[in-house]
């Protein structure tokens, strides 16, 4: 097809670049639209310069490159349905996504999938070659670890500001670079603008009464780094123990000794301030207090005491035109929908 | 006593080790090992709860004179299965539901306030319909997508986890909207009606009903339900003469086909 790719619902839709394959964009109900990107990086954990700074269990301390992409495009599948439109997105062996957008909702549901994280000791494990494992599609990797992050970038002007909620009730007003009781001075301009978000982090233009809000389904690290943007941690491979007290690298072996693998879900709402405001207060009591579903199988021959499903022939019968003369007999296709066709129609000619 | 261990777990839980995941490996074990134990036993007070609601519910219905629905006993009686590994797309007993099988799945809503969750559970190839246990018995607009190759993966060491034996025919997730009440539950019947899949079985009734049903007005829900788009397999629609086809809302930009 020419062009974007467009997927969503009546009331909000997702702009898909047919390049690259990423989110590149945001369209309201209004057909107003967004500039609106989302990536997955990684910053590299240090450890070679300051060894009694690892990032860790308890710091994370990343080196002064800053968040790589993981990749600069994606593989996609555009899936539509009666109840949901989604986009199925590969961005390497360790790294994919699903983005929906359901029927009648007005968040975009990015469903993410992080892990094994490749570490240089993989590429030599003789039990994981082949497959994902194999050497042509990873990046070499520093031998201290990684640490994955959701990037969000918007063009909202929003000064250095953000908000981060504490447990799930109260909103803190987050200043980059500063401290309410303190001068800060720091040399970790990335891991000092780091805050904890149990439930929700989102960031406002005024001007433009824009609010963009991120949910978590579990409790994670995040930020604005620049303005415009909001990033969370995914998931962290450490192959350094930073010395405070756990005396064992973050190095989780899943199964077959490679590390874990997480997957989890991200609630995107953007729109104005108040409505956004009032959806992302629902939206995090519906994600604390989720829904418990639970299955049970009854015997095949039992009757659950439903009146059968009305079979779909009622009013709609297809022949071949060949027979018209027998549709005639029995009554003709219309005799019993609403769309009848007279049986003069039929026998004169079924064509 | 059976909410106990949990209680306790969740104490344990609260340490900062736990919550961020800083600890010794074998100690993020046990972690996970007295979570699974302590869930596991819970579920169990789950099921007596509302095994209670039932009861309250049918002790009204009776005194209506109405009898004890089938699936109300069946509930009552049966056996309840919970799949903990779902967030990996992985559930052993709707991966084998088979044809004309049924399959009940419960849905409760710990919140007070209506809600409209979006079920997803793993199947096999095939087409399903989904219905309300209650009443008449409506059928549930559901789609299938099929489940991406890296979660397949994950999927396929579970299921070797599981039962020893990689699943190639799981590779679909079906995907319904449930609309919960507050504090109870749900019941929804899930029923494998062939064995291929050529398309969604999307019965324009359905839809219909999907967009007519009384969405809960203090979610910011409802809106036009769109009749759903050609996406290339052949939705089958039974004749709807009665009901009112909505227009569709023109979302401008490039409408894909597929």
């Amino acid at each position: 097809a020419k062009g974007d790719f467009l997927f969503g619902n009546a009331r909000i839709s997702g702009i898909i670049d047919q390049h690259t394959g990423l989110l590149k964009g945001i369209q309201f109900a209004d057909g107003r639209r967004l500039p609106f990107k989302q990536n997955f990086y990684y910053y590299d954990a240090d450890g070679k310069y300051r060894p009694e700074k690892n990032s860790g269990a308890y710091i994370f301390n990343p080196t002064d490159r800053g968040a790589q992409r993981i990749s600069p495009k994606a593989e996609i599948e555009i899936l539509r349905g009666p109840v949901v439109e989604e986009v199925h997105q590969v961005f390497s062996p360790w790294c994919s996504q699903v983005i929906r957008i359901y029927k009648h909702s007005d968040y975009i549901e990015f469903h993410w999938l992080v892990g094994p994280i490749p570490i240089q000791a993989d590429l030599n494990n003789p039990n994981l070659q082949g497959g994902t494992m194999n050497q042509a599609n990873y990046q070499p990797i520093s031998d201290n670890g990684r640490e994955v992050v959701s990037l969000y970038e918007t063009d909202m002007k929003t000064n250095g500001t953000f908000f981060t909620d504490s447990n799930g009730r109260e909103t803190i007003r987050r200043l980059r670079d500063h401290r309410s009781d303190y001068r800060l001075f720091t040399s970790e301009h990335t891991a000092s603008n780091y805050y904890p978000i149990t439930s929700w982090i989102f960031i406002r233009d005024y001007d433009r009464n824009l609010q963009l809000s991120i949910l978590p389904d579990r409790p994670q690290g995040g930020s604005s780094i620049h303005d415009g943007q909001v990033e969370l941690m995914l998931h962290r491979r450490l192959l350094q123990d930073d010395g405070l007290g756990v005396e064992e690298p973050l190095n989780e072996p899943g199964i077959d000794r490679r590390g874990l693998i997480i997957r989890g879900k991200h609630y995107l709402l953007i729109g104005p301030i108040d409505s956004v405001i009032r959806s992302t207060r629902q939206l995090s009591k519906q994600l604390h207090l989720h829904p418990v579903q639970w299955f049970q199988a009854p015997p095949v021959a039992m009757n659950l005491g439903l009146p059968a499903v009305p079979s779909s022939n009622n009013g709609l019968i297809l022949s071949s035109a060949g027979t018209s003369s027998n549709l005639a007999a029995n009554g003709g296709a219309g005799s019993s929908g609403g769309d009848s066709l007279s049986n003069s129609a039929l026998s004169g000619g079924s064509s | 006593n059976e909410l106990e261990p949990l209680q306790e777990t969740l104490g344990i839980l609260q340490h900062h080790d736990a919550v961020t995941g800083t600890c010794k490996q074998f100690v993020n074990d046990d972690y996970s090992r007295m979570l699974a134990h302590a869930m596991k036993k819970a579920h169990h007070s789950l099921v007596t709860s509302v095994a209670k609601i039932i009861e309250h519910n049918n002790e009204q219905r009776g005194q209506q004179g109405q009898p004890m629905s089938p699936i109300d006993t069946f509930i009552m009686k049966g056996e309840h299965i919970f799949c903990s590994s779902l967030n990996a797309s992985h559930c052993q007993i709707s991966e084998k539901l088979d044809r004309f099988e049924k399959l009940l799945i419960h849905v409760y809503n710990p919140a007070s306030h209506t809600v409209q969750h979006y079920v997803q559970i793993p199947v096999r190839d095939g087409r399903y319909m989904v219905r309300e246990s209650t009443g008449p018995g409506l059928v549930v607009a559901s789609q299938q997508t099929p489940i991406p190759p890296a979660v397949l993966r994950l999927t396929s060491i579970e299921s070797r986890q599981d039962y020893g034996v990689i699943d190639p025919e799981v590779s679909k997730e079906l995907i319904f909207a449930a609309i919960l009440p507050p504090l109870t539950m749900a019941t929804y019947i899930i029923e494998k009606t062939a064995l291929s899949s050529s398309g969604n079985l999307m019965t324009s009734a359905a839809s219909s009903l999907y967009s007519s049903q009384s969405m809960p007005n203090n979610n910011n829900l409802g809106g036009q339900f769109l009749p759903p788009r050609q996406p290339g397999g052949n939705q089958f629609h039974t004749n709807a003469n009665n009901i009112q086809r909505r227009e569709s809302i023109p979302v401008s930009g490039p409408q894909l086909t597929t």
